[in-house]
């Protein structure tokens, strides 16, 4: 980006691999300065948050400035020695919900090129039924070469693929090039300099925006696919065809002040709609809170037309006001469906699930985040999952995210805007259909070692199971896997073989990509899977567990939360170094500070101690 | 430095910021009946930081009671003892506890100082250590007053007059700037105040994250709500 005329931004390419479902993509961008002084140029890109920089690079006057990826405390001590010299380092900040954005800029010489090369690689997630990837563009001129390109191989072959850009309008759709055939597609998008431009006599560009590419794969087995490459092995199972479990959900709503307006409209409508999509064999309870907890009914209610409608009038007339007690609320959904279990209401098959959502912290009842995690914990015992929304900035999404992961289930961030509705709803749909419990994968001992997770409390319709793995003897080609799991009716149990196959043969142009990428995928999904693990346990199991995910994060150079990619760059004129710095945001870093979380109307709630305090600090 | 003012009683906490120079001494507590005095220090960021704003804390608190002839300093680096003449330093890295006859001290290493004097008063001083190379933060303190019953009717100061409670009703909830942050109008000393719900955090559970505390906020420097301005509690040395 540059807003001075005399830089001239020679390329912007995009260039987007995905081999099943592991996507690799690298951002080259050159700029030339046409002025007869150096000149500061800025390179910003924005990249999925799930998304690890891998690589960095700049080059200058025919040097290249390569990054390496370090340890974040011992990057530090760099970024201190830059700062101190009073040199800026590059950032890395969130942006919106599913991007972060990197910037960095650099000190470009008279009539000299810079050359920016950002890598970063991500394992595409399974979402009601499709992959997704995402390229936020926004060059701030009209660019000579503006290319995006996108090749995927699936060798489970494609099902349906759709590409399109935010700011292309229905005539310029055609500007993009899909080309699919069974196991391969390829997408293009080149636009020239006069096909960017916003009009016919200006130099605003139409870029601006998201390129989109929604896929999916066919699913032919019900062992799912498994892929074999150098030594290593991918497991993705979501079978075809299967039932849908009944459940029986209770819903818990915070309805303390902090909801009142928005946020609560938004509520009452996203309950509606969800209600109403409820399946005649689910049960239901509607538990809403502030400091005080009321229940619709007594016990959960089958989710009968006449039962929604009535619900429905209920959640039209919720009122705010108040302050918030999660962990009575919570508790109390718990012993609810504990009862009504016992008391045999429910189907034996089905699921048990709470969905909370909530925008703030408990401030009534039991208000530290750590008991509440370990009353519910205590109270749910394995035996339901737990989900939770959390609405807005102010809430401690690690509080929510920490507490479902105990409770086999999952939190989302709900972001404030107009399409909050359709958000709650989304999240509903993803986790409202499990068609399995319980899932285990399983391996011979003697065939395979270093496996990430392979047992599932679900699987839920339109998402899918990974697992990777790496063989002990890199010669086997081939292995039994058998998978179990409990089905609406029957046990679901099925095993095959998996056996590698030629991906010379598959792909004869291409065999230079497929050297390691299950590899990396392996890497990516354990490093993943070591930083939630990471969050929670006991002390001994989450250093452990951290100690590793740096190890494989320096090894495979992913830039996670526990590592810096440093970049030296070129001297000053007066011969300081400054380096650049590219960190990974955790989720707490994402939160937006604000002084607000929990208002209300002094009511009821309770301080730990009944001895005023008085205090001055700091934040 | 925030200011917070918890009072359980109706289930409710005011709070307010206090800003100044870098380097300005405050009072804030001042018995003249108990011979009770708290001054506090205010230093700055080590730069200024990119968003420009200069943030300042307490790093230096100076804490006398005269009738029982005790005095304290306490600074981001050490803690000082005077009792009776008689002089000792303790530092941060250790954890001690020592009881005299006019007081009892315990430092919890590295986090908290604990402060019982006799027949009067409790606090605690919370130790907050920055990461020793960050470019911008450095050390600072947090007081906090525990038991503040046998404070005499006149004792004053920025957290003194809050002793003995204060009287207030807030009306009017009105959305704010921002939906989730309504405005009210609080009538506190005869005056009608624009306030805003927020929080301010609690540092004595969780001295790294803090633990959130509804409160009302009271804009510019807690005018209104004070007696007087921020200003008039400027002291020129720390005893």
């Amino acid at each position: 980006s540059t807003s001075d005329t005399k830089v001239e931004v020679n390329s912007v390419v995009v260039d987007c691999t995905v081999t099943s479902r592991f996507a690799h993509t690298v951002m080259t961008s050159v700029a030339l300065n046409k002025a007869n002084s150096s000149q500061e140029i800025f390179f910003e890109v924005e990249l999925p948050k799930t998304a690890f920089i891998t690589n960095f690079s700049m080059e200058i006057e025919g040097e290249v400035y390569a990054g390496e990826v370090k340890e974040k405390e011992k990057a530090k001590k760099q970024y201190e020695k830059a700062v101190s010299s009073g040199q800026t380092a590059g950032i890395v900040k969130a942006v919106g919900r599913k991007m972060e954005k990197f910037s960095v800029s650099v000190n470009v010489a008279a009539k000299s090129n810079v050359t920016f090369i950002l890598t970063y690689e991500e394992l595409l997630e399974r979402k009601l039924g499709q992959y997704e990837i995402l390229i936020r563009v926004k060059p701030k001129s009209l660019v000579h070469r503006f290319q995006i390109v996108t090749d995927i191989y699936e060798p489970q072959g494609i099902a349906f693929l759709d590409a399109h850009a935010t700011f292309l309008s229905n005539e310029l759709l055609p500007l993009v090039e899909k080309t699919v055939t069974d196991k391969k597609a390829h997408i293009s998008f080149s636009p020239t300099m006069e096909q960017q431009r916003k009009c016919p006599d200006c130099d605003g560009t139409i870029i601006d925006g998201d390129f989109i590419v929604k896929y999916d794969v066919n699913r032919e087995q019900s062992l799912g696919d498994i892929q074999i490459v150098n030594g290593y092995f991918v497991h993705f199972f979501a079978p075809p065809d299967l039932p849908r479990v009944s459940k029986n959900v209770a819903f818990v709503v915070d309805r303390s002040g902090s909801m009142s307006g928005t946020k609560m409209r938004q509520t009452r409508e996203a309950l509606q709609v969800i209600l109403d999509d409820l399946y005649e064999e689910d049960y239901f309870a509607l538990i809403l809170f502030d400091s005080d907890i009321i229940s619709w009914k007594d016990s959960l209610t089958k989710a009968t037309k006449e039962n929604v409608a009535e619900a429905i009038i209920y959640v039209k007339n919720i009122e705010t006001g108040g302050v918030t007690n999660i962990n009575d609320a919570l508790l109390l959904a718990v012993n609810m469906l504990d009862k009504d279990r016992r008391e045999k209401r429910l189907p034996e098959r089905s699921i048990d699930m709470i969905i909370l959502l909530t925008d703030g912290m408990p401030n009534s009842g039991e208000s530290d985040p750590r008991k509440i995690q370990e009353n519910v914990r205590a109270a749910i015992g394995g035996r339901m999952s737990l989900y939770s929304l959390g609405f807005g900035y102010d809430v401690d999404y690690s509080f929510l995210d920490v507490m479902c992961q105990q409770n086999k289930g999952l939190a989302r961030r709900i972001y404030e805007a107009s399409d909050a509705t359709l958000q709650l709803q989304g999240f509903y749909e993803e986790v409202s259909s499990p068609l399995l419990l319980d899932v285990d994968l399983r391996y011979p001992d003697n065939a395979v070692e270093f496996l990430t997770t392979n047992h599932f409390n679900q699987l839920f319709n339109g998402s899918e199971i990974v697992v990777a793995g790496r063989l002990k003897d890199d010669q086997i080609d081939n292995f039994l896997v058998e998978v179990f799991g409990q089905g609406f009716e029957d046990d679901f149990t099925v095993q095959g073989q998996a056996s590698a196959v030629d991906w010379d043969v598959m792909y004869p142009d291409e065999e230079y990509i497929f050297t390691n990428f299950i590899e990396r995928l392996w890497a990516y999904l354990t490093i993943q899977q070591l930083l939630d693990k990471g969050k929670i346990g006991d002390p001994g199991d989450k250093a452990n567990a951290t100690a590793k995910a740096l190890d494989m994060s320096l090894y495979y150079g992913f830039v996670t939360p526990l590592t810096s990619m440093v970049v030296t760059k070129p001297e000053t004129e007066d011969g300081t170094e400054s380096p650049l710095i590219a960190e990974k945001l955790t989720e707490a870093q994402r939160t937006q500070p604000g002084i607000s979380g929990t208002w209300a109307v002094p009511a009821s709630y309770q301080y730990s101690t009944y001895q005023p305090v008085y205090v001055v600090d700091g934040d | 430095p925030h200011f917070l003012i918890e009072l359980p009683n109706r289930d409710d906490a005011l709070c307010f910021n206090i800003n100044d120079l870098p380097g300005t001494i405050f009072n804030l507590v001042r018995d003249p009946t108990s011979g009770i005095l708290v001054n506090g220090q205010i230093i700055g960021d080590k730069k200024i930081p990119p968003n420009g704003k200069i943030n300042t804390y307490f790093w230096r608190f100076g804490i006398i009671h005269r009738t029982l002839g005790v005095g304290l300093e306490v600074s981001t680096q050490d803690i000082s003892v005077f009792q009776d003449r008689k002089y000792l330093k303790l530092l941060w890295s250790d954890t001690a506890s020592i009881k005299g006859p006019n007081m009892d001290l315990l430092v919890t290493k590295d986090r908290s100082l604990t402060v019982t004097l006799k027949d009067s008063v409790k606090f605690v001083i919370l130790l907050h250590k920055v990461w020793e190379k960050h470019p911008y933060h450095r050390d600072y303190l947090g007081f906090y007053t525990l038991d503040s019953h046998l404070f005499s009717s006149s004792v004053h100061g920025l957290l003194g007059q809050f002793y003995h409670g204060i009287d207030y009703e807030v009306t009017d909830l009105r959305p704010g700037e921002v939906p989730e942050k309504p405005d009210a109008t609080m009538y506190v000393k005869g005056q009608a105040l624009n306030v805003t719900r927020g929080w301010q955090r609690d540092f004595r559970r969780d001295v790294k994250n803090g633990e959130n505390v509804p409160c009302w906020f009271i804009h510019n420097n807690g005018t209104g709500l004070i007696d007087g301005n921020a200003t008039d509690y400027i002291v020129s040395g720390l005893f």
